[in-house]
């Protein structure tokens, strides 16, 4: 899982 | 990145050059709710703050100035240039009702207790909701110019093709998955279900986008 989030999309 | 992404995007690019293009051609910006953009500024400052301490690419920091700035640009244009085509007497949605529940939400739902942190999700949050004074105002005045229903269809659209891509990636990286930006991401589709039914059934069709009265 990803618990910092997708802070690679717009 | 994969092609779901990039072409959300590039109709996230391309509904804020028809938006740019339908004020500078027909000189007005008759029927675009300032609240609305004013409230895409907002988003934008406070999720591209990390602008400032994250580098992801170079795509990804383009895009990011590009919005803050075209957003900006268009509230000058309402504001100032072509202030007397601003009708603020039918853009009445109470904005407070988004702002207060978005910042609630934002304390709650975060990642992480930050100052960061929570502007991410309130942008998020906000996002999601920020297009309801424009389709607020189209449904009080029943109808819209067709430069303006493109605007708002390349606008759903990139919410649209950014489902298909958490789809992919969740498949793709090892079920990587952004509860955050998902929930507030299908609510905001959502909102779009409604004005995508009369674009798909009237204006593709030649005719012109009015509501039943």
């Amino acid at each position: 899982g990803n618990g910092n989030g997708k802070k690679d999309e717009l | 990145m994969n092609l779901f992404r990039l072409l959300g995007d590039l109709s996230h690019l391309a509904s804020i050059f028809i938006l740019l293009h339908k004020i500078q051609t027909t000189r007005s910006c008759r029927g675009i709710s300032f609240k609305t953009q004013a409230l895409y500024v907002t988003v934008f400052v406070a999720r591209y703050l990390d602008l400032f301490y994250r580098y992801v690419s170079l795509y990804n920091s383009v895009m990011k100035l590009f919005f803050i700035a075209s957003s900006v640009y268009i509230l000058y244009l309402m504001k100032y240039k072509y202030r007397p085509t601003n009708d603020p007497s039918i853009d009445t949605f109470r904005i407070e009702y988004l702002l207060g529940p978005c910042v609630l939400l934002s304390l709650i739902f975060n990642y992480k207790f930050s100052v960061t942190e929570v502007l991410w999700s309130f942008s998020i949050f906000l996002e999601s909701v920020a297009i309801l004074p424009q389709l607020f105002m189209l449904q009080r005045t029943g109808e819209a110019e067709t430069i303006t229903t493109h605007y708002l269809a390349a606008l759903g659209v990139y919410r649209a093709l950014y489902i298909p891509n958490w789809i992919y990636r969740y498949i793709t990286e090892d079920g990587v998955v952004d509860p955050i930006a998902v929930t507030a991401g299908l609510v905001q589709t959502g909102l779009y279900i409604d004005f995508f039914y009369v674009y798909f059934t009237k204006v593709l069709q030649g005719q012109k986008f009015e509501l039943p009265a």
